[in-house]
């Protein structure tokens, strides 16, 4: 069986591309067969993994424009067990290019249905926008994460893309349901940290993750090695977060 | 006369609200007329000026779509000298509307003209895309203030922002020049930060702004009592380096 997890947030810079790579990277080091799905534009999670694309490669732009399969796009990292399907810039094109196109918040639902086979877990890492983009991965996922950062405009923006959830889950995709909630970038010292926890705990209760992500520089550093943080500095804070975020999200499965 | 400033970066969540709010309180302080224009449909300068519109309030949505003088959606701030014209959620569906609008990427720049003879300053806050809204942006303007975060990914985005810089000068604002570059949540205690600086004044010693923005709590907590920083904390580490970055903007002009 495999997990769809649209990782989202129309929020920019809450840590989705942070997330996507970390967790994908700890449910691998778990020796779940994973694969990292990278629909952002800026192809940060790419990056995240030393990926970098030459525009004539095949990646995620080819396998929604184009109709690729996309197990043509999909790579193997560095790293055991995590395939990357990588995303490039001329991705930025796309969302006007899909509007044109019949059933277009169904073109990356087609496109990963052939790839559930072959994996356990297949993370999305979606753009700063609730646009059409962010709507294919909602419409193909099983569940969502949302990256919740620590800070006020952090809540300003959940009823938002909530609501957005509500009405993907009402028109798009009956299916969807809440993976949960993460806080990330927490800094205890700080007031403002602590009081957004506590409004998200009280708000949220049955969907908020136990584990919180806090704010650890290997976590900022580690893309520009070109890898997760748990292979740059596995016993620092920010490893172990992912680590344990993801023992959370196993566990919740075989509950399930 | 009057200098319109777009703020933009399609990398997410590196200080462009932060910066548009209290750059422009800044320059009011110093008894410039400001008008703040928000064009990000999250609405974060809105509300960091406590302005929380209602769906049929006038906004940005209207300027754009119907053609309402952008004079009718300007609304006073608690703030002297310093005007708004707010966003709201709803202009989440204007990049889909304008793709149909002939001149699509002129509409702000037409709507902005009538408000230069009452301003001496219109900063322009954007959404994190490189969409239609932010290209509305870099047509209109007259100079581009660029925030980097003193990150990784930071230094990935700024090549593509350049490209697109470029293109806008070329095909839609041939006046359009560089304000420059502003590191932000600059942590001097961090390698990583001082890394970035050093390659960003490297790479763009001429556009460079003197002015760093630390890493300052206060920037943070601001928007929550809908108040720039330096009404809030004037003495704060956050509101004393927007003020010299709005005296460095001015003098620079000055010598223009
Ligand atoms: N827990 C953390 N501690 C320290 N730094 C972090 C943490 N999480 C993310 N970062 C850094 O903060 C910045 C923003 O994170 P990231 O790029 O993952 O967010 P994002 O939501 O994917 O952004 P975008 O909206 O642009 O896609 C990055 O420079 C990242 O390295
Ligand atoms: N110098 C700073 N020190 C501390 N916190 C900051 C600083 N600048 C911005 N922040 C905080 O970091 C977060 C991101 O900043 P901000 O929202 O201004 O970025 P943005 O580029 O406008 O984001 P978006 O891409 O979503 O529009 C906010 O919570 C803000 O309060
Ligand atoms: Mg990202
Ligand atoms: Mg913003």
């Amino acid at each position: 069986i495999s997990r769809v997890i649209v990782i989202a947030n129309q929020k920019g810079g809450v840590g989705k591309t942070t997330t996507a790579v970390n967790l994908a990277a700890a449910l691998a080091v778990a020796e779940k067969r994973c694969l990292l799905l990278d629909i952002d534009p800026q192809a940060n999670s790419s990056s995240s993994l030393n990926v970098h694309l030459e525009r004539d490669e095949p990646c995620v732009y080819d396998v929604l424009i184009d109709g690729l399969p996309a197990e043509q796009a999909v790579r193997p990292t560095d790293f055991a067990h995590l395939a990357l399907l990588p995303s490039h810039i001329k991705l930025v094109g796309a969302e006007i290019e899909l509007v044109a196109i019949a059933e277009r918040e169904y073109a990356l639902k087609k496109a990963v249905e052939p790839l559930r086979r072959s994996y356990e877990y297949i993370l999305i890492d979606c753009p700063p926008s609730l646009g059409l983009l962010t709507l294919n991965g909602l419409t193909a996922a099983d569940t969502a994460l949302i990256p919740i950062q620590s800070e006020y405009f952090a809540l300003e923006g959940l009823t938002q893309l909530l609501n957005t959830i509500r009405l993907v889950q009402k028109r798009l995709n009956p299916a969807l349901e809440m993976e949960g909630l993460v806080l990330t970038m927490f800094d205890p010292r700080l007031n403002l940290a602590r009081q957004v926890r506590e409004e998200v705990r009280k708000f949220f209760p049955q969907h908020t993750f136990e584990t919180i992500v806090h704010r650890n520089v290997r976590l900022a550093e580690a893309p520009s090695f070109g890898r997760p943080a748990i292979y740059l500095a596995a016993s620092s804070q920010g490893a172990r977060d992912y680590l344990s975020l993801a023992e959370e999200l196993m566990a919740r499965q075989n509950k399930a």
